[in-house]
């Protein structure tokens, strides 16, 4: 749903004030008319100018105004609840100190999508024990001496879990994409990227030095007509044929809620013979009645995807990613990787931790806890959305989706919903410029299946409340 | 720079611009408008024209540190939409504050010279030229 | 509090606060003024 125009405008306005402020604080900083805290070696010659100080404009002028509302330090697992510890500025955040207070909140901001961010029960029983067979971490490459049992085990299982013949996982999500786009793509590669891709995905494909093309976000007639294009065109000067065509999306968009139209993708890429590569950080094991990502949302087969990515962060309680896929490709992965010629390998622990979560989801622990939680989260997404819509608030994304962004648009909107919801012990995470556009401010939540009834009722209270007092229900929609 | 409502945005700032000035009882009409234009040029100039890289880090390694503004538009790719905008506002600007200041030479030489100064740079002859 | 979310005074400091708001009184007295001497 589009905001209204006088909104937009009045936000640019409001970036307008900002600027001429920071500019004047600049101008007082540099005069000397205001004591500079930012850097403390003030008074020594000869240090060279690291960075632009434009570059450094926002952070300084802008974002630090707001900073508080950002980053807080926590004392606890992310769970459903979480421990907040408290921070004082005597200096509008120029810098913090701790009273040694702390603060219980319902955490609506983690990536906790299962539930299981846990520091109890009987997976943490196998991460113990994993520790008392091997050491906390191995600090050497998996082409060294890094490849443990533990890790060789969740391999073997990743690829059973996605349906595919192979997987080989990293012991860093961003890095699975940084450090491996390169050996997929090269010189002379087509690469189809979504305009909203993750910056992982955007330095994996810088850094691999294909040709790379935007398309609208989430828009497969634009992809389409695209592809169709740089077909055509071949590549740029010389209008040589592709060596290779591929098309980077992601299952679920952290900061849109939306879902990728799998379907269509992949009759996109039947067509044209070109490759997908699909990074499901958000969506593997949050969405799909197996919690087997986008593919069995949509009940697709993985093995129409030719490269399959995801991460470990989100629903697994852990960190880490894979790539999973044809055998040739990934021992083709295995060989050419940076991740695995320069990185660490996983920590054992940490494989026996997501080992343990994808035997509990594919229900081979005894128990049917897996598919509790699954349906428990899928309930509490669409619930928490419902209720949200019918309040009047203008969300982004997929109903299915458990992130759910709910528009704010006014960059100062969002430190003042996250600094009253954390004096009512909810704790919320917001969004604004660069991560968004200037004028699509959002606070996010992200519902985790070990959200209760009431915790979300609480946070829809909470929401209802201030959606009235600071005017952000924004949605021309009747009101069911 | 091309999203929602940044171009009207833009406009209703020149307004709110124009009409500021239009405010201070003891300026004339023609003087108004010439503030009008030159502060306009000018601020288009420094933001557009001068200052270079990003106010905030953009995760692209330092790739566009050294590009002003106009040069990061639409990833340089010239005569899009945006700069076309950005191109036709100046002049349409120094129509207007023409005819309002009667065509009287002084005013005409300043603002011609304000309006030179925010069209060169604009030229794809003088893409990344330093 | 809308005003100030609006505009973002809601981020700035009590002075630059007063600064902005007395800045955007004397416009309008002095554009009201002058409507009213061309007028």
């Amino acid at each position: 749903e589009e905001v209204p125009f006088h909104i937009i405008l009045i936000c640019y306005l409001s970036y307008v004030v900002l600027i001429l402020f920071g500019y004047m604080r600049d101008l007082m900083r540099k005069t000397g008319l205001e004591r500079n805290t930012n850097a403390v070696e003030r008074d020594r010659e000869g240090y060279v100018q690291l960075y632009q100080s434009f570059e450094s404009f926002y952070t300084r002028n802008i974002y630090r105004r707001i900073r508080d509302a950002w980053n807080m330090p926590i004392a606890s697992v992310p769970g459903a609840r979480i421990t907040i510890i408290d921070r004082l500025t005597p200096d509008y955040n120029n810098t913090f100190s701790y009273p040694g207070t702390k603060t219980e909140a319902i955490n609506m901001g983690s990536y906790n999508y299962l539930g299981f961010a846990e520091n109890t029960g009987p997976i943490i029983e196998n991460v113990n024990n994993t520790i008392d067979q091997y050491i906390v971490g191995v600090g050497t490459t998996r082409h060294e001496l890094g490849t443990t049992e533990a890790i060789s085990q969740l391999e073997t299982l990743t690829a059973r879990y996605l349906g595919v013949e192979s997987s080989v996982v990293f012991g860093m999500g961003f890095g699975t994409n940084a450090t491996n786009i390169h050996t997929i793509v090269g010189k002379g590669c087509l690469v189809l990227s979504d305009e909203l891709n993750h910056a992982s995905l955007i330095l994996g494909c810088r850094l691999s030095r294909a040709t790379v093309r935007t398309f609208r976000h989430n828009d497969m007639r634009d992809l389409e007509r695209k592809l169709r294009e740089q077909l055509v065109l071949g590549q740029p000067r010389t209008h040589r044929e592709w060596k290779k065509v591929i098309i980077i999306v992601e299952g679920i968009y952290s900061m849109e809620g939306s879902i990728i139209d799998l379907p269509e993708l992949i009759r996109i890429k039947k067509k044209y013979k070109c490759y997908v590569y699909l990074d499901e950080a958000h969506s593997i094991g949050a969405i799909g009645p197996h919690g087997r990502g986008v593919c069995d949302y949509y009940g697709c087969d993985p093995n129409d995807i030719d490269i399959l990515m995801g991460t470990f962060t989100k629903s697994f309680g852990a960190a880490g990613g894979y790539l999973a896929g044809k055998k040739s490709l990934i021992d083709h992965i295995r060989v050419h990787s940076y991740g695995d010629a320069y990185a660490c390998a996983m920590a054992p622990l940490v494989a026996t931790q997501i080992s343990s979560v994808m035997t509990t989801l594919m229900g081979e622990d005894g128990t049917n806890q897996g598919q509790q939680r699954i349906k428990q989260l899928a309930r509490n997404t669409r619930y928490f959305r419902r209720k949200l819509n019918q309040l009047g608030f203008i969300l982004y994304g997929n109903d299915d989706s458990p992130v759910v962004p709910l528009m704010l648009y006014f960059l100062p909107k969002i430190p003042a919903v996250i600094r009253m919801a954390y004096k009512e012990g909810i704790g919320f995470i917001g969004a604004g410029f660069p991560a968004t556009s200037l004028t699509t401010g959002r606070v996010r939540f992200c519902i985790s299946a070990s959200h209760t009834r009431e915790m979300l009722d609480k946070s829809i209270e909470f929401m209802d409340e201030i959606g009235d007092k600071l005017e952000i229900k924004y949605s021309a929609r009747r009101r069911s | 720079l091309n999203s929602r409502g940044m171009w009207l945005s833009y406009a209703c700032g020149v307004l709110v611009l124009h009409l500021a000035l239009l405010s201070f009882p003891f300026l004339s009409v023609a003087t108004v408008w010439t503030l009008t234009n030159v502060i306009h040029n000018l601020v288009m100039f420094v933001f557009l024209h001068v200052l270079k890289g990003t106010p905030w880090e953009s995760g692209d390694q330092g790739k566009v540190r050294k590009l002003t503004h106009w040069e990061q538009i639409d990833d340089g790719i010239q005569f899009t939409s945006t700069r076309k905008f950005l191109t036709v506002v100046p002049i349409i600007l120094f129509f207007l504050t023409s005819f309002y200041t009667k065509y009287d030479s002084f005013h005409f030489v300043v603002n011609f010279i304000a309006l030179l100064l925010v069209l060169l740079p604009k030229l794809p002859q003088f893409h990344c030229v330093r | 509090f809308v005003y100030e979310l609006r505009t973002s005074l809601y981020m700035l400091e009590p002075w630059e606060k007063t600064t902005f708001n007395t800045a955007l009184l004397a416009f309008i007295a002095m554009a009201s003024y002058t409507t009213y001497a061309f007028l």
